[in-house]
């Protein structure tokens, strides 16, 4: 990411629609318009407010090739598509969008979302990204309004401007602090692999773990994964380097960090019958490429090469796994023995002799 | 008729120069200019700054208008320039 500094020295900004494209009801504009100011304020502590006359911080209007005092010009249908300028008085923060241009809701034309997301980004103080797969990559490309538009990339970039969200632990007096790993009553939501990394999810915190170096990261959910709910119930590794989340009836599945499209869908799409409405926890054995869903005392075995879940499942979670007699909150492998937590209790279980090797409490990886 | 035959390679080599030219104008050779937000030319040559410009989206950095370069030219994109800022 680039970003032109300073940045706004105010996270309480306005914003004004000086005129509206012909293309879209004013509604459309508008709503458009609100949904990519979102956009930032998910991820910073900026709160933007539409005001309807006057003098806003980001005036925001719609012209063709030379237009009103505005130093550039647009060039006609496609090419230039839109331009903004950095935060400051004057034409500071202002957006222009090009009106011979089509302007629309969808994937047809230009969607006005999208483009709007990407040059408020210049008006609070970013400038062009050389990754792709940023918002602020400079050319135009369309992702689906239901996937979040902003990378990794844009998020360091807006951050490193204007901070984290006010919900962002530690930051304000008063929010609410982040559970303590070592407190000896830990326990986890769900867990699961991350190539070499384990990442354990509790609420809307994320810790990633290198068992190799004991290093502990702590991290919002949402830093990495905007789209995710808090909460997430249980979570692993596929063998396509892949994460699936879960959380009620609905599932994500992660590669690298985007939200792959068509995502969430309902776990009866993996062939849970109607009557399971949420997953305890899961586990993809690396070394037989089936994925175990532990609900309740039960468990459902998948196929993850044929896609489908196997028949005579479910069985009773103790016959298969002896010991492991609780509900179980959260499931990972490691170096191909399983790890079954249960409040602040994990059960450390070797798959190959099919019995419990260990009782450890739920924070041993964090070096406490 | 008499009128003169005409070459659309030749034509397609004039588009193409213009085409490269306005738009390293436009987005490479752009100092910023904090008196008005506007933005003013640079003295750097047209090879330099396709280099910039291949460099900054990934492409052969070749400083010739090749025709990966050009493709990347021709798509919609924002107005506000890649360097400079």
């Amino acid at each position: 990411y680039g970003v032109t500094l300073p940045g706004w020295k105010k996270t309480n900004l306005t914003y004004r629609i000086v005129n509206h494209t012909p293309d879209m009801s004013k509604e459309e504009v508008d709503k458009a318009i609100q949904k990519a100011f979102k956009v930032w304020s998910t991820v910073t502590p900026l709160i933007f407010t539409h005001i309807h006359e006057g003098i806003a911080d980001i005036m925001i209007a719609f012209g063709t090739k030379a237009h009103g005092h505005c130093p550039r010009y647009f060039d006609g249908p496609l090419g230039v598509l839109a331009h903004a300028f950095p935060p400051g008085n004057g034409f500071g923060g202002d957006v222009h969008f090009d009106e011979d241009e089509d302007w629309t809701t969808g994937s047809a034309g230009f969607n006005l979302f999208l483009v709007a997301a990407h040059e408020f980004g210049h008006a609070l103080g970013l400038s062009h990204s050389n990754d792709r797969r940023a918002l602020m990559f400079p050319n135009y490309a369309y992702v689906s309004p239901s996937e979040f538009p902003l990378s990794p990339d844009d998020i360091s970039g807006i951050q490193s401007i204007y901070g984290s969200p006010p919900n962002a632990p530690d930051k304000r007096p008063g929010t609410p602090t982040s559970p303590k790993t070592c407190g000896s009553q830990m326990s986890f939501d769900a867990i699961t692999t991350l190539r070499r990394e384990v990442i354990f999810l509790k609420g809307r915190h994320l810790w990633r773990v290198y068992p190799d170096n004991s290093e502990v990261e702590r991290e919002l959910v949402s830093a990495f994964w905007p789209t995710l709910p808090p909460g997430i119930e249980a979570a692993y590794e596929n063998t396509k380097d892949q994460i699936l989340f879960f959380k009620g009836n609905k599932f994500w599945l992660i590669s690298g960090y985007h939200v792959l499209l068509g995502y969430p869908k309902n776990i009866n799409t993996l062939g849970f019958p109607k009557g399971v409405k949420k997953i305890d926890a899961a586990v993809c054995n690396k070394n037989t490429g089936k994925t175990d869903f532990f609900i309740g005392d039960k468990y459902w075995r998948f196929d993850e090469s044929s896609q489908s879940m196997e028949k005579g499942y479910p069985r009773q979670t103790v016959v298969d796994f002896p010991g492991i007699s609780q509900k179980v909150d959260a499931v990972f492998q490691q170096k191909g023995l399983f790890y079954f937590f249960h409040g602040s209790k994990q059960w450390e279980f070797d798959p190959a002799a099919k019995k419990v090797t260990r009782e450890i409490k739920s924070n041993s990886w964090f070096n406490c | 008729s008499n009128t003169l035959p005409v070459h659309p390679e030749k034509d397609n080599k004039e588009e193409d120069a213009k085409l490269v030219q306005d738009y390293l104008n436009k987005f490479y050779a752009i100092d910023p200019d904090p008196t008005q937000l506007g933005w003013k030319m640079n003295a750097e040559s047209t090879a330099e700054k396709l280099q910039k410009m291949q460099q900054f989206f990934g492409l052969k950095v070749t400083g010739k208008p090749d025709t990966e370069t050009l493709e990347m030219m021709k798509k919609p994109r924002c107005g506000v320039p890649d360097v400079g800022l």
